[in-house]
């Protein structure tokens, strides 16, 4: 798991006796190795399972980034993901890093909120301290109702509200801002908590305070990604507790209605039905992107591309 | 009489850019690195010679050393073969935490070079 590889490690060893300093090889080496990490922004070399799948989103961003418009597929670079491209030039031109997050399966749901809303939780605690965030964005995809291409327009038109969860009702116990893994103490505790709260109260209180960030009439005979800003709320998650967002789908007028086809249709939850789910699940499972600057002199403005 | 050839130096060459292609794999980082496989990242290499080239972007200083260096060598060597334009490159990658990341890094392939 060394920067340097083994052969390399050896030969620096050896110039580095020739120089003759108080100082022992290895140290200098180990010394160098840990400057090449922080050219990099890392902490320690990445090891990543060999067949981890790298997102089409970001490999679209590159390409976007590189001024590569050329369409079709390719082994590295697929096609364009429709709906998606970089952001505008006015926040480009003021980032020079793209992360991206999947949210956390085992939080989809929330006690307390019908079974169509799906929270969305993002750990980004692992955003480096010494980079700015300067935008984010939720991304949801969702591909075209085939039997809806014939509908009339009004029975086309689905609407995808986004809220912020500001609070649970009992802040501390269910607080996860820190979900790496629920202990089974944790489980213990809110398995009791929600014991007494059928016991005691009502469905309404046992809802989280939601605050809705973005609402959009969509229409389910075309094939697109969504894109959210997400900018304010992300900011907030940086100093204070994460609890997530929340992704309701309803008909477009009938409000209390979930649409039909949710789960085909705008991608917030793994389909147990489709076999090649697991694969096309990472694709087109929610992101967010977050843009950050770290201070250097550079960009994540499209790229002309130069003629040599 | 035999006309003597007249025999010539090997020219050394002269300050300029050198092709390098640096291929992840090389340093066995392709398993981290997804895009780009590997990039031009170019050095210089070559002599600072008299008389300094317009094209060797001397600096002020550059001339100075030479003018010494020309007075007595073991003063001070002649100038050096340096990069003096640099650009970034940008890399989609694997970080640490298994996040993946599109992040330009600048000062990373060599533009020009020069004598300073």
């Amino acid at each position: 798991s060394a920067m340097i590889p083994e052969i390399g490690r050896n030969n620096l060893i050896e110039q580095a006796a020739k120089y003759g300093t108080n100082t022992r090889e290895d140290e200098i080496v180990n010394e160098f190795e840990k400057k090449l990490l922080n050219m990099f922004g890392l902490t320690r070399r990445p090891t990543p399972n060999e067949d981890m799948p790298i997102p089409r989103i970001m490999q679209h961003l590159y390409k976007a980034h590189m001024g590569d418009t050329s369409d079709g597929p390719h082994d590295l670079y697929p096609g364009w993901e429709p709906g998606f491209d970089l952001p505008s030039d006015d926040i480009a031109s003021t980032v020079n890093t793209a992360r991206s997050f999947h949210h956390k399966d085992e939080f989809e749901r929330i006690e307390g909120l019908p079974d169509h809303h799906i929270r969305l939780l993002f750990n980004i605690s692992t955003l480096p301290p010494n980079e700015n965030l300067k935008y984010a964005e939720l991304l949801l995809h969702r591909e075209e109702i085939k039997q809806h291409v014939s509908l009339p327009d009004e029975d086309r038109m689905q609407r995808i509200n986004i809220y912020e969860v500001i609070k649970f009702p009992d802040d501390d116990v269910t607080d996860t801002s820190s979900f790496d893994d629920v202990t089974e103490e944790q489980n213990r505790i809110l398995e009791i908590v929600n014991k007494r709260r059928n016991k005691f109260g009502s469905q309404k209180m046992r809802e989280p305070i939601t605050r809705l960030v973005a609402t959009r009439l969509v229409d389910t005979s075309n094939t697109t990604w969504e894109r959210f800003d997400v900018s304010a709320e992300t900011q907030k998650w940086l100093k204070d507790k994460n609890h997530g967002l929340v992704v309701e789908i309803v008909r477009d007028g009938d409000e209390s209605t979930p649409a039909p086809d949710v789960t085909s249709h705008v991608r917030l939850r793994r389909d147990v039905r489709n076999e090649n789910e697991p694969r096309e699940w990472h694709h087109k499972r929610p992101l967010l992107l977050t843009y950050t600057h770290d201070g250097k002199e550079t960009n994540l403005s499209r790229r002309s591309r130069k003629k040599r | 009489k035999a006309h003597r050839k007249k025999e010539r130096k090997p020219r050394r060459k002269s300050c300029q850019r050198q092709d390098l292609y640096v291929d992840f794999s090389d340093v066995n980082w392709d398993d981290w690195i997804v895009a780009p496989h590997g990039y031009h990242a170019f050095y210089c290499n070559g002599e600072c010679p008299f008389p300094l080239a317009e094209y060797m972007n001397a600096t002020n200083h550059a001339i100075v050393q030479t003018l010494v260096n020309s007075v007595d060598p073991s003063l001070t060597p002649k100038p050096c073969c340096v990069p003096t334009e640099l650009s970034p490159i940008a890399m989609l990658y694997v970080d640490e935490c298994e996040l993946v990341v599109l992040k330009t890094y600048q000062q990373m392939a060599v533009e020009g070079c020069g004598c300073r």
